[in-house]
């Protein structure tokens, strides 16, 4: 489903070049489950952004389902971006102004879904994650676990194809993070291919496979658990 | 060091009140290091930010080195905070235009050291931290275990007598957040106060003592490790 060739991605800071990706190739088959580990400040979220359609290498080739992404348009970018990706970001990101409800509901909101199909699903969606009764609740009226919980259902409400979760569990006492990663798993075995970067020891098996970055370079790529 | 008898928080949205405490009383010496652990919501944050100076209990008395915080006005709440308290947040609450830098010399704004002073102090801890080469960097430039290590920085610069830690190793690697740890666990010998919220089973036992919340109040309150 996905395939990067020699990604690297640099920052320029005035007169400083920080290097965050210095050349990262990886396949990814559709169906897969995999983990992303490595230090702090090794380019984990920078690949993920690059291959989440947020962000764009510095040089290097990334095909999704088959299409070179360099060739799109910002317009063309963000439409695969909301159809085929569901993305948990590592800081939540939810709109602060929002209810819960109201931020599962936005990409379904942008993915043209009716007001009640989307009202429906996006109700079901925090019911699976545990928040059905914090729906009216904005961002600053929910714990650091519930904000995260409300990132995941919103990455998850368009049905995506390929799920991107960046450190998922962070915040999440270990039975909330046992619940968030049997969905995982289903979503996985239904299909989803998922791609997720931890430093959660008790997670970081889940898949088949796990890729260590360090200093913006893959270091290691190998079947476990 | 601190004195929690009966404290409760409610917050009322519309026509609905949510008991974030129902009944929290604690006691802890000075030079103690504790966990905090419990559920996503069970309100582990809340009586942080009670303990920690930042929000008022609906309910009970919290004595602070043997002062009732009800007693005080606004000024002497942010005064106590600010020279005898450090806290790290669960979601960071860096100033998005402030540089890493700034960010760590701001309590030391607040409490009136000289310019120099304070950069020199700043510059210190972040390199304690191992952020040395990152001290331009704003938020928004940094990978979020970064951001992280900022905000503990930042909690440690003016020594306070007390730390209030809320999930400080969500987001760092197992090495980055063993240092973390030792830089916790050297402070709680030359007898600074820690408490830390946390659901990382790496760190959970790292105090001697682990109180456990569930549904706002305490569950149980026992030495380990
Ligand atoms: N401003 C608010 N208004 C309404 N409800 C709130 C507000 N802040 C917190 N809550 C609710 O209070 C409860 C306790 O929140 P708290 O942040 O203390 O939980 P926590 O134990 O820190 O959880 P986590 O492990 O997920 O960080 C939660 O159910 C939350 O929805
Ligand atoms: N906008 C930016 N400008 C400059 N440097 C940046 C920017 N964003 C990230 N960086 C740097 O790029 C490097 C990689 O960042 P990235 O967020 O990908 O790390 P990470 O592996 O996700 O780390 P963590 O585990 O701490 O989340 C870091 O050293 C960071 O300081
Ligand atoms: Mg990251
Ligand atoms: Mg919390």
């Amino acid at each position: 489903i996905i395939e990067t060739r020699g990604l690297t991605k640099t920052y320029r800071m005035g007169a400083v070049e920080v290097d965050a990706l210095r050349g990262v190739s990886l396949g990814v088959e559709a169906g897969e489950f995999l983990s992303v580990m490595g230090p702090s400040g090794s380019g984990k979220s920078t690949l993920m952004n690059i291959i989440g359609c947020l962000d764009r290498p510095t040089t290097g080739s990334y095909l999704f389902e088959a299409r070179e992404m360099s060739g799109l348009d910002d317009a063309e970018f963000a439409h695969v971006r909301n159809r085929r990706i569901g993305f948990v970001f590592q800081t939540f990101n939810l709109l602060p102004r929002l209810s819960a409800l109201k931020n599962v509901e936005l990409p379904m909101v942008y993915g043209g879904v009716p007001p009640n199909a989307r009202r429906e699903r996006a109700l079901a969606m925090l019911e699976r994650v545990g928040l059905a009764d914090r729906a009216g609740h904005r961002p600053m009226e929910l714990s650091g676990g519930q904000q995260q919980r409300v990132a995941i259902a919103r990455a998850l409400v368009n049905e995506p194809a390929m799920i991107l979760a960046d450190e998922p569990t962070g915040n999440l006492d270990s039975r909330v993070g046992a619940e968030i990663m049997g969905m995982l798993d289903s979503l996985n075995k239904a299909g989803v291919t998922i791609i997720m970067v931890t430093h959660d020891p008790r997670v970081a098996d889940a898949g088949g496979r796990r890729v260590i970055l360090k200093d913006g370079m893959v270091e290691s790529d190998e079947a476990v658990g």
